[in-house]
C-alpha cells in the first residue's frame, strides 16, 4: 500500500 | 530505520557540527552562504510543522536540533560574525528557488491541505537550498577545507536517502515519488562539487575549481 503522505523521515 | 537512512542522518549532524565549529572556532563565516543557511532554517521551519501533532523520539528530537541549530548558525551570522560576512559574494537570486518550490508545492502535493503544501515546499527548497553556497565557492574560485567538508558531510546526507528509498521500496513498498525525485535533483547538483572534493580535498590538497 502506498505510504507516500505518512513523512516519517527527515 | 536502516543503515542507510541511519547514516544519512548522522551525516546530516556532523555537517552542522563541522559548520558551528568553523564558525565558533574562527570566529568568522566567512565562506559561508548566509542565503543558503536562511533557505535551509525555512526548509526545516515548514516541514516540521508537524512537530506540534506527531511525537516519535528520533524523528522529533531530530527535528527540533535542525530547527534550533540551524536558527543558532543564522543568529552567529547575523549578529556576533556579521562583521565576517560578505554580502557582495552572496548574491544568488534565491527568489526564483523559493517562486520555484512554492510553485510546484502549490501544483503537486499529495494533498491540497497546508500542511502538505507546506511540505512539499519544503523538499523542493531543500533540493535547491545549497546553490547560493555552490554559486558562492564558484565565484571565489576556492573555499577552506573545512567548508568542503561542510558542503560533502550535506550532500552525502541526501544521497545516502536515496539506497534508503531503494532498500524501503523493496522491503515494505514505500514509495514517496516526492522526495525521491527532489532527493535526487539534489545529489546531481553536489555531483561535480563531490568530483572535485574527492580528487582535491581527499589528496590533501586545495579546493581550487578547474
Amino acid at each position: 500500500a502506498a505510504e507516500s503522505t505518512k513523512h516519517d523521515e527527515l | 530505520m536502516n543503515i542507510f537512512r541511519l547514516a544519512g542522518d548522522l551525516f546530516h549532524l556532523i555537517s552542522i557540527f563541522i559548520l558551528i565549529h568553523k564558525m565558533t572556532t574562527s570566529k568568522s563565516c566567512s565562506g559561508i552562504s548566509f542565503k543558503s543557511q536562511a533557505l535551509y532554517l525555512l526548509v526545516y521551519v515548514t516541514r516540521y510543522l508537524d512537530l506540534f501533532w506527531t511525537f516519535a523520539l528520533y524523528n522529533s528530537t531530530m527535528k527540533i536540533i535542525f530547527i534550533g541549530s540551524s536558527a543558532y548558525v543564522l543568529h552567529l551570522m547575523t549578529g556576533p560574525f556579521k562583521p565576517t560576512h560578505d554580502p557582495n559574494i552572496d548574491t544568488f537570486k534565491v527568489r526564483y528557488l523559493i517562486g520555484g518550490a512554492a510553485i510546484l508545492a502549490l501544483l503537486f502535493p499529495y494533498k491540497w491541505t497546508p500542511a502538505e503544501v507546506l511540505w512539499t515546499f519544503s523538499i523542493w527548497l531543500e533540493s535547491v537550498a545549497i546553490l547560493p553556497q555552490l554559486f558562492m565557492v564558484q565565484r571565489t574560485g576556492a573555499a577552506e577545507t573545512i567548508t568542503t567538508h561542510y558542503i560533502f558531510a550535506l550532500g552525502a546526507y541526501r544521497a545516502l536517502y536515496i539506497p534508503n528509498w531503494i532498500y524501503r521500496y523493496l522491503t515494505s513498498t514505500f514509495w514517496d515519488p516526492l522526495s525521491i525525485i527532489a532527493g535526487v535533483i539534489q545529489t546531481v547538483l553536489y555531483s561535480d562539487f563531490f568530483y572535485i572534493y574527492y580528487t582535491k580535498v581527499l589528496q590533501g590538497r586545495k579546493f581550487e575549481l578547474p
